[in-house]
């Protein structure tokens, strides 16, 4: 059943990233790859956190969350004007 | 801005602010709807190069080239695929996709913090005169995150990654969301890192006042900013045919009423809907509006609206009341047509007298921008209150500054009511918010990093905490204008803001990334969670007691407990540690409590301080000793340490549950 896709903000533990694996953006990918073919990161951060935007649906989030060096997968919160 | 200054003490006590040079190193960073830079508030005349050490750039885009930046507007950039992920693509009818402001919002806050000055600047000649921002020669970099559709937490936290990258030194948040734990809280994470890199966060308390807890930006590393009226009014008088005269506010800058009074109903008595009396689109019938003047409450609507609702069923003018939740709170707003926004009992009085006549009557006649209303400031209805929901233990807001009635640089694709329906175009708006007050702040802040550059974004709050003001020159408390009554630090945490005092607060309660990380362990978070925040591998120390008492707050709030089925006598004792660092000439300070409440007693070790040299460092402890007392009590104190010149204040908020 296709299931409807949200935003998530993903934090990555970069001292988990597999000495295989060149750089930490080809990890990023790959982590992401290994739970959805179709997802790809919209946005990479470095200084705020080590990780990704990406949208998924909440199973593959669950998935995610679970996979080797995720510290966090956060869904997207809206904010207002004040 | 063209009050606030002077209201603040700016514009009276130059000599010792920091030389403008100085200050035009400092690059504060805005993220918002973007920037109109046409505005001329954006005038770079006068500024020299930019900073060697900036690394932002000016984004090009639909409506907005690299010129559009320039000494002043250093940096200019917009991050939507976290909004067009949402929402599909954006409609470039509507809105560019580039950092140009098609909103207002932006511009309004970007030049609240550092605009140009710029001479007769008005809203329709409302508060005229020379209109400038807090740091008129500081740098701006504009981030736009922030689209119709909402500011969304991956591009706001993308906008923050970049800023950093570019080298931002204050940042300006007006915006916010649900509230979560820190370790799920995209900005609050995002702010720790950009704090961890030296630069002080400001953002706004948010506009769920006067209810209790209903803060938004509440973690400690974060300055959040809640809002006070200044000393100016924008009067709009009601006259009745009973021959009483009523006193509003209003922004109606077009042809006037005649004198001659014209029939007054009742929204909800001019409606076929059961919510006709907040004037709602399509809520009037035109018939029974047609040449009246009709009476509006506020709420469900924006203010604004309900006056293009009242013209497009026929009507001359409108009076906009209160409701009880409002209070006496009067915001003034850029209305459509002859308006005047009364307090709730005025309006109640209005109502009255509607109700006891057969034919009602009215007029409405604006008056002119009046200064030196008192007392002032009082603190917005709008503003959000503590406590704190997420961690009671640190007293929230941090202060209050200016946000009712600002006027600032606009956009020129909107009009002053952001209705689409209003055609009028303007340079400057009026307009209230916590968003409002927060860039007053983040303009102060840059003025403190100009004159202190070493300072840690914690000493920088510290300094603007501790020198705020809570009583008005006659020793009395700021007053809440939800209530009437005297506010507390759950309304305005430390106070209003002093630039002046500011600049020299002689002792500082300065934290680093450390204190945050025991701040965290206080709170029994995982080393994941530890690293969520803060991107370190921290694991807390399970020999060793970590207290949120003990983190270097410049304010106090204690929870207590009260003792279920005991009687009186019954007591606790909770004990904090601060550290007090010298950023002054060598002193002696001497302690002074002030306690509303006799049933808590407070000791101060040591009662003197003496700092021998610049950024020496003293501890002292507060063992506060109170009796149980019943759940939902709160009750006040203040300490301050002085040294004959400086007062280092804190306010202290004891809460039972």
């Amino acid at each position: 059943r296709q299931q409807a896709k949200r935003t998530y903000i993903v934090q990555m533990d970069k001292s988990h990233k597999p000495a295989s694996s060149d750089d930490h953006l080809n990890w990023y990918d790959s982590s992401l790859k290994f739970v959805s073919d179709s997802a790809d990161m919209f946005y990479t951060y470095d200084n705020v956190i080590s990780g990704f935007s990406t949208r998924l649906t909440e199973e593959e989030a669950q998935l995610l969350e679970k996979q080797p060096g995720v510290l966090s997968v956060l869904p997207e919160i809206r904010y207002e004007l004040h | 801005t063209t009050r606030t200054p002077e209201f603040l003490g700016l514009g009276t006590s130059e000599a010792i602010f920091p030389a403008s040079d100085k200050v035009s190193e400092v690059v504060i960073g805005v993220l918002d709807t973007g920037v109109w830079p046409e505005s001329k508030s954006f005038d770079d005349t006068g500024l020299g190069p930019v900073p060697a050490s900036w690394k932002g750039e000016c984004q090009v885009g639909k409506n907005f080239n690299s010129s559009s930046c320039n000494r002043k507007l250093i940096g200019a950039r917009f991050f939507s695929e976290g909004y067009e992920r949402s929402f599909g693509p954006i409609d470039e009818n509507v809105e560019s996709r580039s950092p140009r402001d098609e909103e207002g919002h932006g511009t309004h806050t970007s030049t609240t913090a550092a605009g140009s000055a710029v001479a007769d600047a008005s809203l329709f000649g409302f508060a005229s005169g020379t209109a400038r921002g807090m740091a008129t020669t500081a740098r701006v970099a504009i981030y736009k995150v922030c689209w119709l559709g909402g500011c969304f937490g991956t591009d706001i936290l993308a906008g923050i990654e970049q800023a950093i990258k570019d080298g931002v030194n204050v940042l300006s948040l007006s915006i916010g969301g649900s509230l979560n734990d820190y370790s799920k809280d995209t900005v609050a994470i995002a702010a720790f890192a950009a704090t961890a890199n030296g630069i002080v966060v400001s953002l706004s308390a948010g506009n769920g006042g006067p209810s209790s807890g209903s803060l938004a930006n509440v973690a400690p590393w974060m300055l959040t900013v809640g809002a006070g009226t200044l000393d100016r009014d924008f009067p709009a008088y009601v006259s009745l045919g009973n021959g009483q005269k009523y006193k509003g506010v209003s922004l109606y800058g077009g042809k006037p009423l005649s004198d001659e009074l014209v029939p007054i109903v009742y929204g909800r008595n001019a409606s076929n809907s059961t919510s006709g009396n907040l004037c709602l689109p399509g809520s009037l019938v035109p018939g029974k509006v047609a040449g009246k003047i009709v009476l509006c409450d506020r709420g469900g609507n924006a203010r604004a609206q309900k006056g293009q609702v009242v013209k497009d069923a026929g009507g001359l003018g409108m009076i906009l009341s209160n409701t009880e939740s409002y209070g006496e709170e009067l915001v003034a707003d850029a209305h459509v047509l002859p308006t005047s926004t009364v307090g709730h009992k005025i309006g109640d009085l209005i109502k009255a007298y509607i109700h006891s006549e057969a034919n009602p009557t009215a007029t409405i006649s604006q008056g002119s921008t009046q200064i030196g209303i008192q007392p002032s400031p009082v603190v917005a209805a709008f503003s959000s209150r503590g406590p704190n929901p997420i961690t009671p233990e640190i007293l929230k807001p941090d202060l209050i500054a200016p946000g009712v009635n600002i006027l600032a640089g606009w956009t020129g694709a909107a009009a002053p009511t952001g209705l689409d329906n209003d055609k009028r175009r303007v340079s400057f708006n009026i307009i209230s918010g916590t968003s409002m007050s927060c860039p007053h702040v983040s303009g102060l802040a840059a003025l403190i990093k100009a004159a202190q550059p070493e300072w840690s974004p914690a000493a920088i709050k510290s300094a603007l905490m501790t020198t705020a003001y809570s009583t008005y020159k006659n020793g009395k408390t700021i007053e809440d204008v939800a209530t009437g009554s005297p506010s507390t630090p759950f309304d305005y945490g430390a106070g209003h803001v002093d630039p002046v005092a500011a600049l020299d607060p002689g002792l500082v309660y300065d934290a680093t990334v450390e204190d945050y990380i025991s701040f965290l362990c206080a709170l029994n978070y995982s080393a994941e969670q530890i690293k969520s925040v803060t991107k370190k591998d921290y694991t807390c120390d399970s020999t060793k007691t970590y207290s949120l008492g003990d983190f270097n707050y410049p304010s106090f709030a204690v929870p207590l407990q009260t003792a279920l089925g005991s009687g009186a006598g019954v007591s606790s004792t909770v004990r904090y540690t601060r550290t007090l660092t010298n950023v002054g000439a060598p002193a002696t300070y001497k302690v002074k409590v002030s306690s509303e409440i006799s049933s808590v007693k407070i000791l101060v070790q040591p009662e003197s301080l003496s700092f021998n040299e610049a950024y020496e460092k003293k501890t002292y402890t507060v063992t506060f000793t109170a009796a149980s007392l019943p759940s939902g009590t709160t009750s006040f104190a203040r300490l301050e340490w002085s040294d004959g010149k400086h007062i280092v204040g804190s306010p202290i908020a004891f809460s039972w549950t």
